[in-house]
């Protein structure tokens, strides 16, 4: 654990419960993603079935089960509890069929495990995760986009998981560095770099806002 | 282990 990596799943959780609170106080989730969520609800189940298999730390335990938990949660919420429920627009979220993003990473992962020799279900589901992962906040940024203002809370929920994907970069960077038995996942770090430049373009606008303290609004 | 790599991570 560094401090990069530790203040990542920090900003992770953040968002997390920047999204609750913004769902408790609008009463509504409007501007938020569902598909963006049910994502994450796959990328979670799917890399953390080691939950079974191997133990790291309390911690590492803890928040994986809080990831799961809160998201089942969320997208509990938006699914069937009102009064989100009825304000929910489907067609306002119809980005990306999630088969349309979870075929072509199945697809790619098993490739990859091939190349690699990896052929238990556990290292393919892993492996699957990490490509999903990079398009989980696809849908939410499409979103966004089609208000254009966005609301403050929603701003600092992309901001805050973001901000987890960037520091992570650096986490590998520090271990790449300070670890002796590092081992380098090339596709880890590719992923890592197209999730996180996806952000950049929301960050710059949410910086600039902050920075004038006026409204974030997209450009069309 | 090729398996591990990066496998702590959250």
């Amino acid at each position: 654990m560094n401090i990069f990596r530790f203040a990542g799943d920090m900003s992770h959780v953040v968002s997390i419960l920047v999204l609750l609170l913004r769902l408790r106080s609008s009463k509504s989730a409007v501007g938020i993603s569902l598909k963006t969520q049910e994502l994450f609800l796959i990328v979670f189940v799917t890399r953390y079935l080691d939950l079974f298999t191997t133990f790291y730390s309390l911690y590492n335990s803890f928040m994986k089960v809080a990831y799961i938990a809160s998201t089942t949660y969320i997208i509990w919420m938006i699914r069937f509890q009102e009064p989100y429920k009825s304000k929910y627009d489907a067609s306002q979220d119809s980005f990306l069929h999630i088969k349309f993003a979870v075929a072509p990473c199945a697809g790619l992962a098993l490739f990859a495990c091939l190349v690699k020799g990896e052929l238990s279900p556990i290292d393919i589901l892993w492996t699957f995760s990490i490509f999903l992962e990079a398009l989980a906040i696809v849908p939410q940024l499409f979103v966004l986009q089609r208000y254009r203002e966005v609301e403050n809370l929603t701003g600092h929920y992309v901001f805050f998981l973001g901000a987890y994907r960037g520091l992570y970069i650096l986490n590998w960077v520090y271990r790449s560095y300070y670890e002796q038995f590092y081992r380098h996942n090339w596709l880890v770090y590719v992923s890592g770099a197209v999730q996180t430049a996806l952000y950049v373009d929301f960050f710059y606008y949410y910086v600039v806002s902050k920075y004038y303290g006026g409204k974030l609004t997209l450009p069309t | 282990k090729v398996t591990e790599e990066m496998k702590d991570e959250l």
